[in-house]
């Protein structure tokens, strides 16, 4: 996944099954960020892989004031390339698995 | 923790919290 500056992980153990996951998110390099974002540490939140798309989360962070409008592309493509890898790595293991 | 902060929009919860210094990447 590119580079964003904005950083997307599992806050919790992914146990494969769960539709609703734990990410974390935060900023590593705000230079790559078009507006400057509040400093807001870590933001945690709980995230469904089934009914929701990252751009609605990443819009929420905007309007709760974590980040400027101008970087919501940037924040909902974080989120994707760490959702798409959830699921990617779900496809792979979870036959293994069972 | 004082240092936990919880936001809530759209109905989301965000919890804020500061990021271990070793996760940040060096300025």
């Amino acid at each position: 996944a590119e580079d964003t500056g904005v950083r997307v992980e599992l806050a919790e153990e992914d146990d494969g099954q769960k539709s609703s996951i734990a990410l974390r998110l935060w900023v590593e390099d705000p230079k790559k960020l078009k507006g400057k974002p509040k400093d807001n540490g870590a933001i945690e939140f709980t995230f469904d892989l089934e009914k929701e798309t990252p751009d609605d989360v990443a819009q929420e962070m905007v309007d709760a004031g974590f980040f400027h409008e101008s970087d919501v592309k940037i924040v909902a493509k974080s989120i994707r390339d760490r959702v798409a890898l959830i699921l990617w790595r779900r496809e792979r293991i979870w036959p293994i698995l069972q | 923790s004082s240092l936990t902060q919880v936001v809530h929009s759209a109905g989301r919860r965000f919890i804020v919290s500061p990021v271990p210094e070793s996760r940040l990447r060096e300025q």
